[in-house]
This record gives C-alpha cells, structure tokens and sequence, in this order.
C-alpha cells in the first residue's frame, strides 16, 4: 500500500487521503493526530507499521459489542427506519431470511404506506420468503397498521416483527414526528417494543450520516445502524464517528440486493476493508 | 458560517492591510476542513485551496470588506464558475421522439425523477412522454412507475418478461407509432463495479442512442461520488447530472466532486418526493450551501 521505505510526510499524506475518502470526516483528523504523535514518539517509525497502528485505533474507536435488548415473552420487535432509498425495505427482507434461517418465525409489517408500490415491493419479498405480512392498501394510516401488525404478532405468537416504514428526511418535522407516533402506538400494544430500532444507512452517504443518526436517535431511541451498499465501493466510515458521538454500535452490514446478502457487523473485517 | 470562521481566524484583518503567506495558510485550512464537511471530496478540496492560495496571497483587502469576506468571495466565484454551465437540458430531436436515459446507484431517484421529469417536459415544453419501466430487477419497480405515470397522466410502457435494451427499443417504436415526442427510459439501479450491468446499460444506449442522458445522484454521497461518477461516464457519456434529496441538509459537496471529474453539469434537482419537486439547478445556490 505504502510506496516509499521511509515513513516521511509523503506517506502521511498518502494515508491521510485514504482515510478521508474512506469518509471518516472528523476521525480522520483525530487518526493523523495519533499518527503523527505516534511517529514523533518513536512508536511508528517504518510504512508497515502505519495500517496495522490505524486499524487498531479505529478498532477501539469502533467500540465494544453491545448486546442486544432482551425480550421477555412476545415478539421481539423491530422497527425499521431511515432516510428516502437507504435500503430499509431491502435490508428488512435480508434479515427476515437470516431469522428464517435461524428457525425463527417472522412477520412483517408493510408501514410504508405513502411511497408508489412500497407495499407491493414489500409483499413480492414475503412471497418468495413465505414469511406472513401485514399490509393495507397506499394511503392507509401506518400507525394504526402498526397497531394491528403488533396485535397480530402478538396473538399468532410471532418470533420477530419487523416494521418497514416509509423513507424520511430527518429535517421533515411531519415525518419524524409521524414516526415517533409509529413507534409509541407500538409500545401501546406490546410493551417495551420496539425492541430494537434499526436506522438503515446508505453506505454511499458522507457526513450527512451523522446528522441522520443524530435526528433519528433523538426522535425514536435507535439502537442500531446497519449499513447498506458496501458491496460497492464506499467504505462507510461515517459510522466510526456515528459510534463515537452517539454510541450507535453497527449491527449490519449489506454487501448485495439478494435476500441472502447481509451480515453480521464485525470491526475488524470493517477496517480491514476500509484500506483495501 | 464561513465567514464567521474565517473572521476568527484572521483576527478582523480590514482595509488597508495585504493577506500574508501565514495568514492566507490558516485561512485556507479552516476552508478546508469546511469542503470536506461538505463531502467535497479529497483531491478536488486539494486542488481547489491550492489554486486559491496563489490568488490569495498578497492580496489587498478591500477597504469596506473583512478579509474572511474577502477569501469567502473569491472561493465563491471560484465554485460558481465550477458548476455553471450555459446549455439547457435537453436537446429535443427533430422529427423523431427524443430519447432520454436515466441511470445511477441503487436508491438515488431514478424511478422517481424519471416521473417528475416527464411531468416537467408536459408542463414547461408541452411535450407528450412515453414513460418506460426497465427496471424489470427490483420488485415492483414496473408497478413504481406506472403508478407514478397514473398520477401524471403519462402513458408508461412495459412488456413482460424482455430485458431493457429490448424494451427501450420496443418503447421506441410505440411512441412513433403513437405520437409520444420524447421517451423517458427508467433503469435499475447498479454499481459502476457491476461489469454485467454497465455492460447492459451499454446496449440500452447503442439500442435507443440516447439524446440526454442523466446520471441520477443523491446529493448526501461522500466522498464515493468520484469513483461511481467516473465509472459511469466511461460507459454512458453523460449529459447531465440530476441531484436528489436536497431539501434535506446535507451540503451537497459530492455535485463539485461530480462536476469536476465528469464534466456533466448539473441540470436539475430534486428537493422531494412529489411530482413537482423538481428545479432547475442554480450554482449560486448550491455553492453557498456547501460553502456553509
Ligand atoms: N448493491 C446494493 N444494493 C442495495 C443494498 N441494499 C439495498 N439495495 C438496493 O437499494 C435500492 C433501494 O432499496 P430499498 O430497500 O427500496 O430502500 P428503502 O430504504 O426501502 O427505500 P424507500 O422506502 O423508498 O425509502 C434497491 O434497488 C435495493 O435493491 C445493498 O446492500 N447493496
Ligand atoms: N426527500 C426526497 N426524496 C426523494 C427525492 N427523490 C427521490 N426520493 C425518494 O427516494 C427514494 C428512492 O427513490 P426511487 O425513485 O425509488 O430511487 P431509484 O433510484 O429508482 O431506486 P432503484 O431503482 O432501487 O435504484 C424514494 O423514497 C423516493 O420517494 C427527493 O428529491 N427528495
Ligand atoms: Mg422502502
Ligand atoms: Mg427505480
């Protein structure tokens, strides 16, 4: 990766570059700045040391797992949301065939009822999953479907419910406070749901990752990022600065539009990718 | 803002005084850590202050202007004169349907702005469109479009079960036999490292030859818009670039990144789900956005 034998500026700049298209923003700087110390310390002083001495600082930034929130008797719920095209709708159908997988049994809960065939791109996804799926035509009131999807799960003894809701601007007042009502009808029915809120990112997004995850945490206590469209070529970095200024942990990563196209997150198959 | 920063850091330099050497470098540092906020991306932020340094130094300041006034103007003009451009959008065909191609990433507003383009040709140049569904990959994106094309009262073209290329073609000779003008052609997203789509993108274009082709762009892309807009304009010579989602609030920097190493400028936005959210592109505009 690193062209000359000596850890000069030159090589500096050529990992400060990296680092920065690998839209790290803000944690780019604070990197260079341990970087830098590190060299003037004497602790890093040849080429091969600069990715594994970065990796691991962006490892620790990336921070400890956290668990996920447990659920006593009942659905697990899981409430999807994001901003217009991140992957929301995609990603629940991902993860609908990973819990599949895993013997669990799924419902979902087609809440996007604004945008042209949302719910029909919903259904064809529990067709070819054969997992059960509350919906109701465009225009119906999603949190009144929010309602019934929690009853119903709740009465047809449901492993997880995942809620598919429209995309929204986190700067659209209407919308966010549209989902705050989404998500408080759900704790009506079931309480402590949802269980899990997922805020799906595009993994092409730069710094306006932050401000989403900031918006959404704020308004519906996400607990969770996944990360969508990394099979491309954005490296998603945004999310160090997502775990380090809001303590949002990644849970998934989307490398694909297949069902089968979701993992796990693990940091340090991340990082690694990110000097690819 | 900008100004504000720029203010701070120059300690009220006013009329009178000449920009140092040490003064200009702090200035330019605060503007850049500004432009990558932005999403501009790397090596155009680097090339941009570089430029901008050599105009800046030994400048005299203005009597009734800041210093930072000063340095914000001249980086202004700079990004206008970037991300202007004097031709209109689209070129319309003589005797023929115009043909228009839309393409991008998975999730940018193709489906979307296709609609609302074929809105704007019927309300600003009395055109009469012939939407085409070829997303015939993700689910429902044909029952997208025809929808959309209900609520504007377009007509959208789809036949089951032929790839795009075909049905571009095939779409074609419907609206010549049906007096349609111009033809709006919707495709799947895709990435540009994904050889057997770009390679099918490719045939759409040699089936139809496109007289404007967009490359669909959501205008929160980091610091990526540079690989995938390259990638694209290799395969597709772009006409033009529409950004999406700005009435959010992201400084839309990917559009320099975009501009710079693609050459398309931008033609339209997109700021909205609705039919009617979509504007003609102002570069002052977008500049003082991402200067912040
Ligand atoms: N390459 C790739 N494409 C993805 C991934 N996740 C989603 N997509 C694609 O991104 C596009 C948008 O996905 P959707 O699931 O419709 O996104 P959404 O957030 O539900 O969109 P809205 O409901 O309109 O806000 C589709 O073309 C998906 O196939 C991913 O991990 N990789
Ligand atoms: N807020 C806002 N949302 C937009 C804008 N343009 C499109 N959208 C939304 O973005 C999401 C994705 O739009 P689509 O038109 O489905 O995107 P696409 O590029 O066709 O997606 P694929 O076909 O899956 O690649 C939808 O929720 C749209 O309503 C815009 O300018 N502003
Ligand atoms: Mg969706
Ligand atoms: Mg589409």
């Amino acid at each position: 990766l690193l062209g000359s034998d000596t850890l000069d500026d030159a090589t500096l700049d050529q990992m400060e570059e990296l680092l920065y298209t690998a839209d790290l923003g803000p944690a780019a700087a604070d990197l260079m700045d341990a970087l830098r110390k590190a060299r003037a310390a004497g602790e890093v002083t040849e080429p091969a040391q600069v990715e594994p001495f970065l990796r691991d600082q962006i490892v620790d930034m990336l921070g400890d797992d956290v668990a996920d929130t447990p659920v006593g008797s009942g659905p697990r719920v899981v409430l999807v949301v994001g901003v217009n095209g991140s992957g929301k709708t995609t990603t629940i159908a991902k993860l609908a065939q990973l819990l599949k997988r895993e013997g669990r049994s799924v419902m979902l809960a087609a809440c996007d009822t604004f945008r042209a065939a949302a719910v029909e791109q919903l259904g064809v996804w529990a067709d070819r999953l054969e997992v059960r799926i509350v919906k109701r035509e465009t225009g119906a009131d999603p949190s009144g479907l929010a309602f019934d999807a929690a009853d119903a799960a709740q009465r047809e003894d449901i492993d997880v419910l995942l809620v598919d809701t429209a995309g929204r601007l986190h700067t659209a007042t209407n919308l966010m406070a549209e989902l705050v009502k989404i998500g408080r009808v759900i704790s009506k029915r079931i309480p402590g749901a949802p269980h899990e809120v997922l805020l799906v990112l595009d993994g092409t997004t730069g710094q306006n990752a932050i401000a989403q995850a900031r918006e959404f945490k704020q308004a519906v206590a996400v607990t969770g990022l996944v990360v969508t469209k990394l099979d491309g070529t954005a490296k998603g970095g945004a999310v160090v600065s997502i775990r380090r200024q809001l303590d949002l942990p990644v849970r998934f990563i989307g490398l694909g539009e297949g069902a089968d196209d979701l993992e796990r997150f693990a940091p340090a198959a991340f990082v690694e990718a990110l000097f690819d | 803002s900008l100004t504000q920063r720029l203010s701070k850091v120059l300690g009220g330099l006013t009329g009178g005084g000449r920009l140092t050497e040490k003064a200009v470098d702090e200035a330019l540092e605060e503007v850049r850590a500004a432009l990558l906020e932005a999403d501009v991306h790397f090596r155009v932020v680097r090339d941009l202050i570089a430029r901008v340094r050599e105009q800046a130094v030994g400048q005299e300041i203005v009597k009734s202007v800041s210093a930072g006034q000063m340095l914000v103007k001249v980086f202004s003009d700079e990004l206008v004169g970037m991300m202007s451009s004097e031709g209109e959008p689209f070129t319309f065909a003589g005797g023929r349907p115009t043909v228009v191609l839309m393409a991008g990433l998975q999730g940018s507003g193709k489906t979307t702005t296709t609609a609302k383009l074929a809105h704007w040709l019927r309300t600003e140049h009395r055109r009469k469109p012939l939407l085409v569904a070829a997303d015939i990959q993700r689910p429902a994106a044909v029952d997208q479009l025809k929808i959309l094309g209900e609520q504007i009262d377009v007509p959208v073209f789809h036949v089951p079960g032929e790839p795009p290329e075909v049905l571009a073609e095939l779409a074609l000779a419907e609206a010549k036999r049906t007096g349609r003008d111009t033809v709006l052609v919707d495709t799947a997203g895709r990435l540009h490292i994904d050889a057997e789509l770009m390679a099918e993108l490719s045939r759409v274009r040699e089936r139809v030859t496109p007289d404007t082709t967009f490359l669909v762009c959501d205008a929160m892309t980091g610091q990526d818009a540079v690989r995938s807009a390259e990638a694209f304009q290799q395969t597709l010579p772009l006409d033009g670039v529409i950004l999406t989602k700005l009435d959010g609030d992201t400084r839309g920097g990917a559009a320099l990144s975009v501009r710079h190493v693609t050459g398309a400028p931008v033609a339209f936005v997109g700021v909205g789900e609705k039919i009617e959210d979509l504007q003609r592109f102002h570069a002052d505009r977008l500049v003082s956005r991402i200067l912040g």
